[in-house]
């Protein structure tokens, strides 16, 4: 259970997509994602927060290369969306290892130290071996270097 | 890049917990895990999805065993939270695989079989080894046992 920093990666070459205040009833995520397979569109990175009143904001990163092909707007739409975001002004930033969150000091020192940069986070997402964030694109080289140098880690 | 569903797995001793409309600037998540790390509770599965306004809302998943032992309002006012939501009538499922997410497909099936049991979805979060969605803890059973058939899978 003993964790272990291995690496910090970050990919520039995506995209931040949000449905905006969706219903939040049974079948919504499920249409919003069969829509989007159709369309072949990959997504990383799913998140769902918890709801506000009776909807829910649904939010998911593409690669840049995919979500050229899409019209998020109308598919959103379709899936009742209020308001459609989408945001290529950022990066997608993640610190790898094993049992990365068997203890919370590693997230938290990992969000100190973007906070130390100066670095806004504006989604967090987790798993047993990764820890990612999305910040904007400009600000990816200095949050790779800052956790390079926290953790003393090689990058991939 | 193939992907391969293996299997599906719960967790019901597990406690939602959304510190909500906190500052959306740098050093509050940083502020919300070192506090939340010096009290030595674990968290699972961080969501943060994009801000609203100025604020943001920030959840995580904390065991029930830890959850016993920490006063989160508190740690919620001291991170500016406008509100804190604890909640235990919740369950982790999971869909456990490689690749999980290489196709938009697997979400989709996995959303759209829970759809079917009229069971909502209350946050996701996803991997490329698993998609977790947290539901009601009376819907658990139920969920599993329609993924299980769906996917045709054993249980971990
Ligand atoms: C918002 C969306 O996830 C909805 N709750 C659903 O179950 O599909
Ligand atoms: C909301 C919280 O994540 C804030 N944006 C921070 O960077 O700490």
């Amino acid at each position: 259970e003993e964790p272990i920093v291995r690496a910090v990666a970050y990919d520039k070459d995506v995209v931040k997509v949000v449905f905006r205040r969706v219903p939040d009833r049974p079948g919504i995520a499920a249409r919003i994602f069969r829509a989007l397979a159709e369309e072949n569109v990959r997504t990383d990175m799913i998140i769902q927060s918890m709801f506000t009143g009776d909807v829910n904001d649904v939010s998911f990163i593409v690669p840049s290369a995919d979500a050229k092909k899409v019209d998020f707007e109308s598919i959103g739409r379709r899936c009742e969306a209020q308001e459609v975001v989408v945001d290529e002004n950022i990066a997608k930033v993640s610190l790898i290892g094993v049992n990365v969150t068997s203890s919370t000091d590693i997230p938290a020192t990992l969000f100190e130290t973007l906070a130390n940069e100066g670095i806004n986070i504006d989604m967090i997402s987790t798993s047993n071996s990764r820890i990612s964030v999305i910040i904007s694109r400009d600000a990816a080289e200095r949050a790779v270097k800052a956790i390079h140098a926290r953790f003393k880690l090689d990058q991939e």
